[in-house]
């Protein structure tokens, strides 16, 4: 007979770990940079502080690295330290609001993957508020998904923040796609400064492009077009005396007292049901109607932290000496109930390759994703459009930069580098890409004419 | 300060399944089917009988779908029924031979989904051997990851095997696909009759293309390159006093008495040390050996299924009405100490579309994969020949069907449609590319020459 059993997640990962970018030691060092930069960033928002990130990669021998990454984030609680680097799927992002991180995995990750390769456990040493500083060698058991804590000492660590080291198998053959994340992560967060040191030379001090800080994004009550049969049993649960229109008008966002009237109409129920009262079919005719009702508002953006244009436009003009065209951005929409906007800016100059097509620069919520474009949504949505009709040709010097941010981004994969299709974000994305692509045609007329006169 | 907490790895798949291939209702029944299907099969297999799988698939309303896939299988253990489909990363195909499925997620996603869109529980008649029947109402519990049995009911089942239905959100817009999905699987498993009926009319009643049975592939040792830490301290803590050249011989494949004097030499350690007295330093440094020391033989190919040519050019045959100008396969390789072996055929037919590179179809442990192709190693490696040098040009009609089958599969994502890239895997598919081309050109000379006799 077979044999049955359960596995942790942790030894998911470690069986499918190219699923999470961790497949082999060259991508591996850069899936290791990315996951704790982003956790770094996320830290220092926070903290409401003006990011200072810096990044030190060392070659131990010709096959073995360890990258540094130190913060002055918020620090991590030290009752939380050992799950959240040796337990995948713990973590402190997993309300809806808009974070680099989402799935309480990356980093353990990297833990992961340096103690299979090298058997080196993480060292954090951080410092939250109300303490001094304390440092911690983690290992993960990868059958139970646990910490093993190999160590704890009382160290001071002089500011708030984090510093993560990591040993690693690996080599420097993608150090230049380390470098570029580097230099994109300043155009995803241009209030950041970042740095960059490999064996022992600095190769970047980048931003921050502005000094203003983005506005913290905020938990908000879901859209109703989020209300899956498994969301409306967790709400309903937890207050099933509520009656049905009091219920709606306070667990969801967008659903005022008129447009629940106009609504328990469109889905013939009555308003004044306790919800615990009503039966399984019921809940999912409610379901169904949440999700089909055309009236509904857009929803409301508290939760989503675009780049915005200011800070957008100096980054990609400092980091690629190039000049912007054009910025856009979407007004907030949702897909499926999360709310999402489409931003993005057209710029032309010598750093970008000629082509009939414009390069493309992907990111969701502030990331650059630089692998896995060829089933990647934004990607596919830029080949889509006829840029010819703008106006570019073989000599066209252009690039845009597309941001996705969302509650819920549809990552392809547990290593965050490709975006699912989605049709409305697909719809949003185009209709961005239009106006930008409109843009650039009178630039490229401008242009064009520049030539013409010069050559009179 | 932040809430940390955990979450388990159903709640992960319930947050991000449109990784696991149920991102919308659409691409949801596909993937409904084919999890299904793949478990049927596998099934099949175990019990040593031919496959009969028949899929029903029924429109309960314009956006519901009822999915029902029977078998003749080996059944399923009363007692593992409820968290085979009502726990996520909870199965029987953990261990290290060729299956079709492998992380425990597959059938638990699709009730995960017809759970949260239609709060329909799957339903699961089987019989197991040394039984007459039972019938399962079953639900998920995605918090905890546990299965909720709505109903236990004895109720015959006139042969072994299973029966399993699913309601769920979804229509039949992608219906060719399912179509095309079961022709493509006679193809992998040419020894199965697989039947398809939709509402009521039958679709299709295909195969099998030959009666003869695939060899069962067996649990075989690891491959020494297999050995990073985790494996070697699993494998060294079941027997800490064995010596180590003893532990070596009878741990790994390919390693014999003769092989493993050269091999302790080659890494400077004593042979007669029991393993459990290894320091961590020694055991890295044997883990890194272990992967580089060249002299181990290629590994053993008995845990491996590949279709074999028989099978394989008949099924082609009768699916595309094409004709078969070459079967080829390349010898058993290992991808970090994981057996694989890479088997195609090249085929020319009037139902391939005409183009100067050939239409491909993609295979991973015999299960067809028609999504996500963009990124797909199999894919770009078909590519990146240059298919004009064997002859091909705009009107050739030709198709390559490539199966890579492995211990284990490096797929991008949890929905098991595409497959990473792997050099060891890249370099035999290229070689296999390559043989089929010259083949492929020998046709494309004998038939240029036949069209310029028949214009004389
Ligand atoms: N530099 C840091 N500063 C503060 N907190 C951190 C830092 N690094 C990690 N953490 C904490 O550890 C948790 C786990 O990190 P991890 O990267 O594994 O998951 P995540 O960031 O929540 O999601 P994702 O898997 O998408 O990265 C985080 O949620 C965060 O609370
Ligand atoms: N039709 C079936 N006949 C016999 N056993 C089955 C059948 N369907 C499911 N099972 C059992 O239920 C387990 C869980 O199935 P599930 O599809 O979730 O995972 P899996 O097939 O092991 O891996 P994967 O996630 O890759 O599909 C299987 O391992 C198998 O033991
Ligand atoms: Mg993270
Ligand atoms: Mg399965």
């Amino acid at each position: 007979t077979p044999d049955f059993m359960s596995i942790s997640p942790a030894e998911f990962f470690y069986r499918n770990r190219q699923m999470a970018g961790f497949g082999n030691p060259s991508v591996a060092v850069f899936s290791a940079v990315r996951e704790m930069v982003e956790n770094a960033l996320d830290a220092c928002e926070d903290a409401r502080r003006a990011p200072v990130v810096r990044v030190d990669v060392h070659s131990l021998s010709h096959d073995r690295i360890e990258v540094t990454v130190a913060d002055n984030g918020a620090g991590i609680p030290y009752e939380h330290v050992p799950e959240a680097f040796g337990r995948v799927l713990y973590g402190s992002k997993f309300a809806t609001r808009q974070r680099r991180g989402t799935f309480g995995l990356g980093v353990s990750m990297a833990v992961l993957y340096g103690q299979i390769t090298t058997d080196s456990p993480v060292i954090v040493h951080t410092r939250p508020p109300a303490s001094t500083g304390r440092r911690y060698e983690i290992l993960i058991d990868i059958e139970k998904n646990r910490p093993v804590v190999e160590s704890v000492t009382d160290m001071l660590r002089p500011q708030e923040g984090t510093t993560v080291t990591v040993r690693l198998k690996g080599d420097l053959r993608n150090r230049d796609r380390i470098v570029q994340y580097l230099r994109l992560t300043s155009v995803g967060s241009p209030h950041a400064r970042l740095g960059l040191t490999i064996d022992g030379s600095e190769v970047l001090d980048i931003g921050p492009a502005t000094r203003v800080l983005p506005t913290p994004p905020v938990v908000t009550r879901p859209h109703p077009r989020a209300a899956d049969l498994e969301l409306l049993r967790r709400l309903v649960s937890t207050r099933p005396t509520t009656r049905l229109r009091d219920f709606l008008v306070s667990s969801f966002q967008q659903v005022g007292r008129q447009s629940v009237s106009r609504f328990v109409q469109f889905a013939s129920l009555s308003p004044s049901r306790p919800v615990g009262t009503l039966s399984r079919d019921e809940l999912a005719h409610l379901s169904d109607a949440l999700q089909k009702y055309p009236g509904f508002g857009r929803p409301d953006a508290s939760s989503l932290s675009p780049i915005g244009q200011e800070g957008f436009v100096r980054a990609v003009e400092q980091v690629f000496s190039a000049s912007c065209v054009k910025y856009g951005a979407r007004r907030p929409a949702e897909w499926h109930g999360n709310p999402f906007i489409v931003e993005g800016v057209v710029a032309t100059g010598d750093s970008f390759p000629s082509s009939d097509v414009p390069q493309l620069y992907r990111f969701a919520n502030r990331v650059p994703l630089l692998y896995d474009a060829g089933d990647d949504a934004l990607q596919r949505t830029v080949k889509r459009i006829d840029w010819k009709r703008y106006g570019l040709g073989p000599d066209s010097r252009f690039a845009v930069f597309l941001h996705l941010c969302s509650t819920r981004i549809p990552y392809r994969a547990a290593g965050k580098q490709s975006v699912d299709t989605v049709p409305e974000i697909e719809a949003e994305t185009t209709r961005l890409l239009r106006s930008l692509g409109r843009a650039l045609s009178r630039v490229v007329e401008r242009q064009a004419r520049a030539r013409h006169e010069s050559r009179r």
